[in-house]
């Protein structure tokens, strides 16, 4: 997957990290000290439609096949800018009650992104 | 664009030109990650925090959390002993969470409120122990002590629903199972526990347990329940993969 640098117009992953100190959550969240809320952006001109990122799926590969072929309904499909790749993240937080909770959360963080 | 036609069809591809012209984009986000970040932890709002836990009791309590570091990235760092390296592991859909005890309506008596959770994901509880200090008193002038500890769900009969006899040479940690109770407390709206802690021969011995103190001079010891649950779905697939 490409990363965002402001260059690309074309479909890429951007960084965005926020600290949970500077949004005043950090009372609540012991760990970690921030998320990365990583975004997808950018075009996906039909030539690349299921072409970036190493995760795309099975499924868009094989519409890919067939609007290449000019096969209806999967020409007029457009392709999008999608997360291809996401991971687990870990959580430490008290509750309302002042429990400390440890959650696993999946699919949390956007690592790659590619044309659907 | 709408100009452009078929690409106002996926919201993604606009994204660079909403950045570029919408003022307080950032904020935006700002805004979007908060609300994902508890739609995921399954929270309405921010909890409230009013009386935080004592860094005693929490560094205490996270010591025996089954899981390594958080951390910056969200990944958790787990000790291989075997190798005295630690190694990166990706998180399974799973909580840990630490219920510290708060006092009951009599001085035996500790009181957990364990999570609420709106979509009743927590239904499926590992494993479940109450952490219980037990303080030998430097009167106590037997070189080791032998007591029995049991705990007993309030308003529901005579019958302990946990118990463990002891030998205590010095003072200590000690975990009594509690699955069973937690898993059925857990099906309940409240989801709170009320048990009574007695303790056999304890008093001849000059064992006692430390139970909740009200001006928290033991804060580090005080008791606490935690509990390992799966969600439904993650749990089955476990127990296929063993």
């Amino acid at each position: 997957g490409l990363e965002c640098d402001g260059k690309v117009s074309i479909c890429c992953r951007k960084q965005f990290y926020v600290n949970f100190r500077d949004i005043g959550w950090s009372d609540w969240i012991i760990a970690p000290p921030g998320y990365y809320g990583n975004y997808c952006e950018g075009e996906c001109p039909s030539h690349i439609a299921g072409t970036s990122g190493s995760s795309l799926s099975f499924h868009s590969a094989v519409i890919n096949h067939y609007r290449i072929r000019g096969y209806s309904p999967f020409n007029n499909i457009k392709s999008c800018c999608v997360p291809t790749k996401l991971r687990a993240m870990s959580m430490l937080y008290y509750d309302d009650e002042h429990n400390i909770v440890k959650k696993d959360i999946q699919n949390m963080i956007v690592e790659e992104c590619g044309c659907s | 664009s709408p100009e452009e036609g078929p690409a106002s069809d996926c919201p993604s591809c606009s994204l660079p030109k909403l950045q570029a012209e919408v003022a307080g984009f950032d904020n935006q986000l700002v805004e979007a990650v908060k609300r994902h970040i508890l739609n995921m932890l399954h929270l309405k709002s921010r909890p409230n925090i009013t009386h935080p836990v004592p860094k005693a009791a929490l560094l205490n309590a996270l010591k025996k959390l089954h899981v390594g570091r958080v951390r910056e990235d969200g990944r958790v760092e787990i000790e291989d002993h075997s190798s005295s390296k630690s190694a990166l592991n990706e998180p399974e859909q799973a909580s840990e969470i630490i219920s510290f005890a708060e006092a009951g309506p009599a001085r035996d008596i500790v009181h957990f409120q364990i999570a609420k959770e709106e979509d009743g994901d927590l239904s499926l509880v590992d494993q479940a122990n109450i952490w219980l200090y037990l303080k030998v008193s430097n009167k106590s002038n037997r070189s080791r002590s032998e007591v029995t500890i049991r705990l007993y769900q309030e308003g529901d009969g005579s019958q302990a629903i946990s118990q463990k006899r002891v030998d205590i040479k010095r003072s200590g940690w000690h975990t009594l199972p509690v699955s069973r109770t937690v898993q059925a407390t857990l099906a309940t709206q409240e989801r709170s526990l009320l048990l009574k802690v007695s303790c056999e021969r304890c008093q001849e011995t000059g064992v006692s347990p430390v139970l909740v103190e009200p001006a928290e001079k033991d804060a580090s010891h005080q008791p606490f329940l935690m509990l390992l649950v799966r969600q439904s779905d993650a749990h089955t697939h476990r127990i296929r993969k063993r």
